[in-house]
């Protein structure tokens, strides 16, 4: 999957199997990948869960799992909320397809969503509570993925197009940029809509990349606009389109 | 109890926004809140509803909504009297640290 680190780093992995993205004395998420198509290393996520730490004054520790085809709108233990003031609370936005947490005493907001047949996860956590010193432990958030699960997909995407008969590839570049297009994402969110249309062929990551920006302008509203990275990337074909 | 559709047209009515527009957002909140507001007499054992009306304020609060005019002219809701919270409440109604917020996502393939 694309992964935007807590620090802005942009990255593409593999990290097939079971990850922790976040581990710190507040919250705990780890998320599982499953490969996608052979020939191909990409992965994507099937199964997320979200450990709320108690907090002795405002919230029970509360457990959330979801995965494909099953996106609670409730705590595994069936409870919404939990803490005075509801100072922990799960809300379902659309039934089966988004979901958000709150955790007003940490002024933590995640939000899951199921697009197509994966799970997208986006968080905005004060930056005080994101402990970016800690030396040991994998979180993805925090420290990106170690260097042999990247993927360098600048290469990809700047292949000539006849490469795709001999490399597997299931829809065109020219395809997969115009549908991109259409979708009116930007930047690290484009070059991953058509690595991800070019990688398998599936039109619901087109959908993945736009909620995936939504969801980081919408819990960002004053983040400043990110650089456009597309052009880093030499799409030839975007330019003519 | 209708509150499932107040939040899909919430989700209907911002979905094309651009992060810059807060007065939107806002008129879009107030739409929700007066949707919410009229379901409320069905809605007093549903679980949905009351975390529904626990999200708006803090959604209005995100984008300044208190110091932001209808973006147009519409918006008007209904006010409820809000009982005051207990010491407690507040101290879990909100981190109390810096301010700065972080960002992480995960999405695709």
């Amino acid at each position: 999957p694309h992964l935007r680190t807590f620090d802005d780093v942009f990255e593409t992995c593999k990290v097939a199997g079971a990850w922790p993205l976040i581990d710190n004395r507040h919250l705990a998420v780890q998320v599982t990948n499953v490969p996608l198509v052979d020939g191909s290393s990409a992965t994507a996520t099937d199964q997320l869960t979200v450990i709320i730490k108690g907090h002795s004054e405002c919230s029970e520790q509360k457990l959330y799992q979801a995965q494909t085809g099953n996106l609670p709108a409730s705590f595994v233990d069936g409870t919404y909320s939990s803490g005075p003031g509801r100072s922990l609370v799960i809300v379902e936005i659309l039934p089966g397809k988004h979901v958000e947490i709150h955790a007003k005493f940490i002024a933590t907001t995640i939000v899951v969503r199921q697009v197509g047949s994966y799970l997208t996860f986006a968080i905005r956590m004060p930056g005080d509570l994101v402990d970016t010193g800690v030396k040991d432990g994998l979180e993805l958030c925090v420290k990106g993925c170690p260097h042999q699960e990247k993927i360098d997909f600048n290469e990809l995407l700047s292949s000539p197009n006849q490469i795709k008969d001999t490399s597997g590839l299931v829809m065109s570049k020219e395809t997969a940029i115009a549908k991109c297009l259409e979708a009116n994402v930007t930047d690290f969110y484009f070059d991953s809509c058509v690595f991800d249309l070019i990688t398998t062929g599936d039109v619901n990551f087109t959908m993945a990349a736009k909620k995936a920006l939504k969801d980081y302008q919408e819990l960002l509203p004053n983040a400043n606009v990110h650089r456009n990275r597309t052009t880093d990337v030499p799409l030839q074909n975007k330019t003519s389109l | 109890c209708k509150i499932l559709k107040c939040s899909k047209e919430y989700a209907d009515n911002t979905d094309h926004l651009s992060p810059t527009s807060d007065a939107e957002y806002c008129d879009a909140l107030r739409l929700y809140r007066s949707c919410v507001d009229a379901t409320a007499r069905t809605c007093r054992g549903d679980l949905h509803y009351h975390t529904t009306v626990t999200l708006i304020p803090d959604l209005m609060q995100t984008y300044n909504c208190s110091n932001t005019p209808p973006a147009h002219g519409g918006g008007s809701h209904h006010s409820r009297p809000t009982p005051k919270p207990s010491e407690v409440e507040t101290r879990c109604s909100s981190h109390h640290g810096p301010r700065t917020f972080k960002h992480c996502g995960l999405f695709g393939d």
